[in-house]
């Protein structure tokens, strides 16, 4: 059996190890409660800037 | 499979028939004498559409083989559609129906295992078939095979009279069939074409070193993995380091005369006898003959779904819970997954054992294989994990539970499960097991901004929908929309991130909140219960997430909008039970819901 999440685009920043691995086609072993990433806050919401999406011009 | 009717060829002549021993010995000065294959002489360049690699039998001591019978048609009295069955041994075969006429053509094909002790008369019966009401038996015959095979004839095929069941004077109709017996050095080839095919995992008709010592490994015989890198060499006559089809299956047909390299089926993972070539042959044959559908007649009635059942059962890592005296530890070696663990830093190795690994590579990552799922086999996924989930519930079903922890004992921590072993009356509720309290620590757990693993499981994650595609799901039918169906399907998710938590056997079974948030809903989509394993996961012929059994659940979250938390089922373990409800407060980390066995 199997668990899918989807997330909204932007939403989540997925730690970059398990990035990684999966852009390897390599599974990663996790337990329930290890993190998983990080919420992309947004401005309006958050009152905070979308660092992520700033760009130095 | 086979497995469990291994063919019993024996070699000695003394055993002939003195029938047999006059039938034969006007012909037995014109065989030609095949040192290796005696017991299979024989007569070349015969007439009918299978000269050449099929022909007849000279001796009672060539009554050994594989057959091939052919129902070619009936003449009857009157009109009616028709199917034809051939009961042979222990099997029964049917044709499929005709048109409605009263000379039916079937043309249906299907090997028989010969065997010299074994049974000779074939039945033939021929129904006219109903919608309404059972088919009714019109007429029958019974044909010596071995009279058939032996007989001075230069036609492959015969008429024989059908008779009517409760009067067998009268005569009902006629019946066409044809039978011959295949040449065993073509039995070899073509079944050495056929398992390589198999381990050609790139498709590309030629086999690589690695695809190669796979297949070796499969074969369960130490000595010739020992050897792999010299067999290949002796086979790969040009040096370009990849070796043909052909020359593979040739190199094989004769390392096999020499020193045997198959030890065990990989089909059915029966022990071979190392003196009984042939006979190895027949059985690895008629075992991949029946898993992959590759022959025109099915088998009938209840052996047909016993066959097919036996196959299937392979096809899921989660035979393991059926068959732990076959399972990791004996018979072939064990192929495996590559796997990081996170917590060690180190890849570590998920073995499955290599002929399942074959039995599902067969089937989900060929186009016959999946052929199979459009003739009832869906349907059979489904009653083999319905029954697999009434055993799992019973209280004889507790036994398994020692063993079963025995079996993955580097993988299971019982000091964390929260109840000791004795509280559990059947092996579900020990599958569906809680953790104590604390035994899962929750990261971040103050900071709803941070997400966090739903389950016990190998994970893959990727930042869009084109990067799952690109690495992992080859599914040609895979789409966001396809996964989540229209009724929750958002322009949002579309582009979204996708992460897949797959649960293996011997895991916690329980899945978490990965995110804090409402539960907004959940919709339930029937479907199949292909495996979720990767070989499945990974085939383009195959769309296990878009196809199977799913409940799909959407949390209304502050920090991460909405997300889409799909719980899919698989073979064997189908069931799907949460532990909350639409309009729930859940906090990340809670436990959501179960995975059971069952449909």
């Amino acid at each position: 059996s199997t668990v899918i999440c989807v997330f909204e685009k932007d939403t989540i920043e997925i730690d970059e190890d398990l990035v990684a691995n999966s852009a390897r086609s390599l599974e990663t072993l996790v337990s329930v409660g290890m993190k998983l990433g990080v919420s992309i806050k947004k401005g309006p919401e958050t009152g905070l800037p979308n660092l992520e999406k700033c760009v130095l011009e | 499979g086979h497995g469990s009717s291994k063919p019993s060829v024996t070699d000695s002549s003394d055993d002939s028939t003195t029938e047999g021993s006059n039938r034969s010995s006007s012909l037995f000065s014109r065989l030609h004498i095949h040192r290796h294959h005696r017991r299979l002489r024989l007569h070349r360049g015969g007439s009918g559409s299978h000269s050449g690699s099929h022909s007849k039998l000279h001796a009672a001591e060539d009554f050994a083989g594989i057959a091939l019978v052919k129902l070619i048609g009936a003449e009857m009295k009157f009109k009616d559609k028709w199917l034809a069955c051939i009961s042979f041994g222990e099997q029964t075969f049917r044709t499929a129906i005709s048109d409605h006429t009263d000379k039916p053509i079937w043309n249906s094909e299907k090997k028989l295992l010969l065997e010299r002790n074994g049974p000779r008369v074939a039945r033939i019966s021929v129904f006219e078939t109903n919608i309404l009401s059972k088919n009714n038996l019109v007429g029958y015959c019974e044909i010596d095979l071995y009279e058939f095979l032996t007989r001075d004839s230069d036609s492959d095929s015969e008429m024989f009279d059908l008779l009517d069941p409760s009067s067998p004077d009268i005569i009902v109709g006629k019946i066409s069939l044809s039978c011959s017996v295949e040449d065993p050095i073509e039995t070899e080839k073509s079944f050495v074409r056929r398992i390589l095919a198999i381990v050609d995992y790139n498709e590309d008709g030629k086999l690589s070193i690695s695809e190669f010592s796979d297949l070796i490994d499969a074969f369960g015989n130490q000595l010739a993995a020992d050897k792999k890198e010299e067999l290949f060499k002796a086979a790969d006559q040009n040096g370009d380091g990849v070796v043909s089809m052909d020359e593979l299956a040739i190199l094989l047909a004769i390392q096999q005369e020499k020193e045997p390299l198959i030890n065990c089926c990989p089909v059915c993972g029966e022990i071979l006898e190392v003196s009984d070539k042939l006979n190895n042959m027949v059985h690895l044959t008629l075992c991949f003959d029946e898993g992959t559908g590759n022959q025109v007649m099915t088998g009938g009635f209840l052996t047909d779904k016993q066959a097919s059942y036996g196959w299937m059962f392979k096809l899921s890592e989660w035979a393991n819970f059926s068959s732990y005296d076959i399972g990791l530890k004996s018979g072939s070696r064990s192929s495996h997954i590559v796997v990081f663990d996170r917590r060690t830093k180190r890849l570590v190795e998920e073995l499955i054992d290599a002929k399942i690994v074959l039995s599902m590579r067969a089937i989900y990552q060929s186009k016959i294989g999946l052929g199979l799922m459009d003739t009832g086999v869906k349907e059979l996924l489904q009653s083999i994990s319905e029954m697999q989930g009434k055993k799992m519930n019973s209280i004889e079903s507790a036994k398994d539970i020692p063993e079963f922890i025995e079996f993955f004992k580097d993988q299971i921590n019982l000091t964390e499960i929260k109840y000791p072993l004795e509280h559990f009356k059947t092996f579900n509720e020990f599958f569906i097991r809680e953790l104590k309290p604390g035994a899962r620590p929750i990261a971040c757990l103050e900071r709803d901004d941070v997400a966090v693993c739903a389950a016990d499981s190998r994970l893959i994650a990727f930042r869009n929908v084109e990067d799952s595609t690109r690495f992992w799901i080859k599914g040609r039918k895979f789409s966001i929309q396809g996964l989540l169906g229209k009724e929750i399907c958002s322009t949002a998710f579309m582009d979204g991130s996708l992460v897949i938590f797959r649960l293996a056997p011997q895991d916690y079974h329980r899945f978490h909140f990965p995110v804090s948030g409402t539960i907004e809903h959940f919709v339930d989509i029937p479907g199949c219960l292909y495996t979720v394993n990767p070989i499945a996961v990974n085939s383009k012929y195959c769309n296990v997430f878009t196809e199977n059994k799913r409940v799909v659940s959407v949390l209304s979250t502050k920090d991460f909008g909405k997300v889409a938390f799909v719980a899919v089922g698989a073979t064997m373990v189908g069931s799907i039970t949460f532990t909350k409800k639409k309009g729930d407060y859940i906090q990340k980390g809670d436990e959501f819901g179960y995975f059971s066995f069952g449909g």
